[in-house]
C-alpha cells in the first residue's frame, strides 16, 4: 500500500 | 466518500458557522483568539489553492469556498468590524513559534517537492496546532463562553472523525496518507483535555472554567 495524498479530502 | 468523512465535514462546517454566528449575533469576539482564526484562514488559503487548478466535485468546491469565505469573514469581524471587543491582552500566544517550525517541517517532510504540495503539507501541519492560541487564551482567562465550547467541540470532533475515515479508507481502499494521519492524531490529542472538560462540565450544564 503506497501512501498517497488525498486529493478528494477537504 | 464515507459516513465518517461526511459527518466530519459537517461537524467542521457546524463549528465554523457556530463561531461566525456567535460573533455576528453578539457583536462581540470576547474570548475568541483572533490569532487562531488567522491561522485557520491561512490553513484554508494554503490548502485550497487547488480550487484554481482542479475541479474534484461540486461538494468539494462548495465546501472549500464556504470554509475560506467564513474564515476570512470571521477574521474580518475580529480585527476590523468588532475590533473594540477583541481581547488582545489575553490572546498573546507567539504564533511565530508555530509557523516557523511548521514551515520548516513542510519543506523536509512532504509527498512531493512542488509548490502546491509544500503548501498543502504546510496547511496540514499548521492545522494540527492552529487551535493552540485559542486553548492558551482560555487557560489565561480561566473560562470560556458555552457557545465557544460548542465551537471547540465540533472543531475537535471533525478531525477525530477524519481519523476514523482514514482507518475506513485504509481497510476498504488500501489508502493511507501518513502526513495527514500523524498530523490528525496530534491535532485530536490537543483537544483531549478540552473534550474531558466539555463532557464532565458543559454537558452537565456547568460553565467551563479552569483550573478544572
Amino acid at each position: 500500500r503506497t501512501p498517497v495524498r488525498a486529493k478528494d479530502e477537504l | 466518500m464515507n459516513i465518517f468523512r461526511l459527518t466530519g465535514d459537517l461537524s467542521h462546517l457546524a463549528a465554523i458557522i457556530i463561531l461566525l454566528l456567535k460573533i455576528w449575533k453578539s457583536r462581540s469576539c470576547a474570548g475568541i483568539s483572533g490569532k487562531s482564526q488567522v491561522l485557520f484562514a491561512l490553513v484554508f488559503t494554503t490548502r485550497y489553492l487547488d480550487l484554481l487548478t482542479s475541479f474534484i466535485s461540486l461538494y468539494n468546491t462548495t465546501m472549500k469556498v464556504i470554509y475560506i469565505g467564513c474564515s476570512y469573514a470571521t477574521v474580518y469581524l475580529i480585527y476590523m468590524k468588532l475590533k473594540a471587543t477583541y481581547d488582545g491582552n489575553h490572546d498573546t500566544f507567539r504564533v511565530e513559534f508555530l509557523i516557523v517550525p511548521v514551515g520548516g517541517l513542510a519543506f523536509l517532510v512532504n509527498h512531493d517537492f512542488s509548490p502546491l504540495e509544500i503548501l498543502w503539507t504546510f496547511s496540514i501541519y499548521l492545522e494540527s496546532v492552529a487551535i493552540l492560541p485559542q486553548l492558551f487564551m482560555i487557560s489565561k482567562t480561566g473560562e470560556a463562553e458555552t457557545i465557544t465550547t460548542h465551537y471547540l467541540f465540533f472543531l475537535g470532533l471533525y478531525r477525530a472523525l477524519y481519523l476514523i475515515n482514514w482507518i475506513w479508507r485504509f481497510y476498504f481502499e488500501g489508502f493511507f496518507d501518513m502526513i495527514a494521519i500523524v498530523a490528525g492524531v496530534v491535532q485530536t490529542i490537543l483537544y483531549c483535555d478540552f473534550f474531558y472538560l466539555y463532557v464532565t462540565k458543559v454537558l452537565k450544564g456547568k460553565k467551563l472554567s479552569l483550573p478544572a
